[in-house]
């Protein structure tokens, strides 16, 4: 682990007094190393160490007993702050409301959709599934039966969307839908969403729209949150932290981006969706 | 001690962050790093000069990764695709199909993810484009039983290839590995061989959490190959380097796109020059 690898670096100088400068830049490296490991962007990594350095020579860490924790204590709290801010909340505004998920390819917007549905329905909510995709082959059947699944309403907006869109917020009224999810097709890495996407955030006046990213994403994770600017993310969801996935992103995107992360999928049912615990994600990204 | 050259600083800097940016993650550009300063050793070092070593380097890492896929003699083969959820399985099976069609093959597809929501009719929609069959039972059926009606089928019916999909899996769920280990078993009891390729289907927007993909996917069913979706757009697919370190995989096929057309052999220059750019 990472505070065996420190306490190894610092290990020798134990009762030694001071570190020297050399001594600090090896644990700094240590970290360097978890942290790239982790996928974190190799920017933000750079970013984040050189102001951990500045702090750990003003708290005159090299006084301390415990230099290893020290320095990681310093890492930790730097990390839990870009990821926690105010506990954001979905917005949730207007008559209906409407959330749309947007992400690149394969990232899990689908079956958040019907997470996210079950968990506005615990809310007391009234959400209606809503298929924006029409490229994806069998993407209305699979949101349709993760729909049936919950007992929820589902309609396809996929042969205009954005007009689909409009008559469905009439209807919503009627209905008495309150919510909306709008499942929308996956992007190619780093590229720009399908055409109708912004048209169709704005024309809707979407309060939310979550970036849904896979916790298994790589440096590519930041040029995919920029490549959704156009959409105006509100937000960040995490998905398949059920399995062993570092996570760097969920470091990235909030520090260069300042995208919180609102949930976290934690596997493939409607039930496996979690708040998100930046405290709980600092230690996992650590090592 | 083999001689090395020193790199300045910037350039060293620069050097990292293509690699790093490329998802190879810390321990192979470490490691690559040091191979392109002993190539250097001794030469004017500019970087026309460390982009050259680079590349030399890179293609050697990935020395025995380039193998055209061939289809096996034996009639039917059978191609068995496994990864983890939306690395893009499906969608390259359909894209295999359709390549050995063009070929003039007969393929049979089968749809093994009997598990996630409308999996079955994403397989049948793309079966239906080709205009090619696909063995089905109905959701929540066993997958080694779909496989081997599938394999029974193809056998009587005469087709040359069977391409299996599977769910996808968290490499971490040992009860999902498991059951990708049954899979083969069964296709071993009906062949009298294992699936002639047990293909890893990686995304190519994976960071470091690919090897431990290809670990442990290949404990559970000893692969043979890789494919690497998504290489279209900004993703570079470095996560690849370390799997060559470790496991020395061949990978058959790129992904660069959603369209069934849209696969190609994995040649190794030109991932190489494009990682590097
Ligand atoms: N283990 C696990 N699997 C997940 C999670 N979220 C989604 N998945 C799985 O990931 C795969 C892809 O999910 P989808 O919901 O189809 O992804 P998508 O973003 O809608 O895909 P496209 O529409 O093709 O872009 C499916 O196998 C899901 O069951 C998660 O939190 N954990
Ligand atoms: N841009 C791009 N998208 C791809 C490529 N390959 C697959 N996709 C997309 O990735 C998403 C997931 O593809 P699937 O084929 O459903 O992936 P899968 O591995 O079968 O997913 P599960 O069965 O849910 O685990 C779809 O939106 C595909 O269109 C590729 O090479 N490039
Ligand atoms: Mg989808
Ligand atoms: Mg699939």
């Amino acid at each position: 682990s990472l505070t065996d690898k420190l306490g190894q670096v610092f290990a020798r100088l134990r009762g030694k007094g001071t570190l020297t400068e050399a001594e600090i830049q090896a644990g700094l490296r240590e970290i360097r190393q978890a942290l790239l490991a982790a996928d974190v962007h190799y920017q933000v990594v750079r970013d984040l160490l050189a102001k951990v350095e500045e702090q750990a020579r003003a708290q005159k860490i090299v006084q301390s007993l415990t230099p290893a924790q020290q320095l990681l204590a310093l890492v930790r709290q730097e990390m839990t702050q870009a990821m926690g801010g105010e506990a954001t909340k979905l917005k949730l505004s207007g008559k209906p409301a409407v959330l749309v998920l947007v992400g690149p390819a394969g990232s899990g917007k689908t079956t958040t959709a019907g997470k996210l549905a079950r968990h506005l329905v615990r809310k007391g909510r009234k959400p209606a599934l809503i298929c924006a995709d029409p490229f994806r082959p069998a993407a209305e059947e699979q949101l349709a039966l993760l729909a049936k699944k919950l007992g929820l309403p589902f309609a396809p907006a996929t042969s205009d969307p954005v007009r689909d869109l409009t008559t469905l917020a009439q209807r919503a009224a009627r209905e008495l839908w309150d919510v909306l999810i709008v499942d929308t097709p996956g992007s190619p890495p780093g590229e720009s969403p399908a055409d109708f996407l912004p048209e169709l955030i704005q024309t809707t006046k979407a309060g939310d729209v979550l970036l849904v990213l896979d916790a298994m994403v790589g440096q590519e994770a930041l040029g995919m949150g920029q490549a959704f600017a156009g959409c105006g993310v509100t937000g960040l969801i995490l998905t398949k932290l059920d399995g062993d996935a570092r996570g760097g992103a969920a470091l990235s995107l909030p520090r260069r981006l300042g995208l919180p992360v609102l949930f976290a999928g934690t596997g493939e049912k409607p039930e496996d969706l979690e708040p998100f615990h930046p405290q709980r994600m600092a230690d996992r990204i650590l090592g | 001690f083999k001689g090395k050259a020193r790199l300045d600083q910037d350039a060293l800097l620069r050097l990292e962050e293509v690699l790093l940016a490329a998802d190879v993650g810390p321990e192979a550009t470490a490691f690559i790093v040091r191979s392109v300063e002993e190539k250097l050793a001794g030469q004017a070092v500019d970087w026309n000069a460390i982009q050259a070593a680079l590349e030399e380097t890179l293609v050697q890492a990935l020395n025995g990764v380039e193998r055209p896929f061939v289809l096996p003699r034996e009639k039917p083969a059978v191609l068995m695709f496994v990864g983890v959820n939306g690395s893009g399985k499906t969608t390259t099976v359909a894209k295999v199909a359709r390549l050995l069609r063009e070929e003039g093959h007969n393929p049979l597809l089968v749809a093994a993810d009997t598990f996630r929501a409308a999996a079955i009719d994403q397989l049948e929609v793309l079966g239906q484009e080709l205009g090619l069959k696909v063995m089905a039972h109905q959701p929540g059926a066993d997958p080694g039983a779909v496989v081997h009606d599938g394999l029974a089928h193809a056998r009587s019916a005469g087709y040359d290839v069977v391409l299996v999909d599977t769910a996808g899996r968290l490499q971490t769920k040992r009860p999902l590995m498991e059951e990708l280990g049954k899979v083969r078993r069964v296709v071993e009891k009906v062949q009298g061989r294992p699936p002639d390729e047990r293909i890893l289907v990686i995304d190519a927007t994976v960071g470091q959490n690919a090897l431990s993909q290809a670990q442990l996917f290949h404990e559970a069913v000893g692969l043979t190959s890789l494919a690497v979706t998504k290489l279209d757009g900004t993703a570079r697919g470095g996560a690849v380097i370390p799997i060559a370190r470790h496991l020395n995989l061949p990978i058959l096929w790129v992904g660069v796109g959603e369209g069934l057309e849209d696969l190609e052999p994995f040649r190794t220059q030109e991932f190489v020059r494009a990682l590097t750019r």
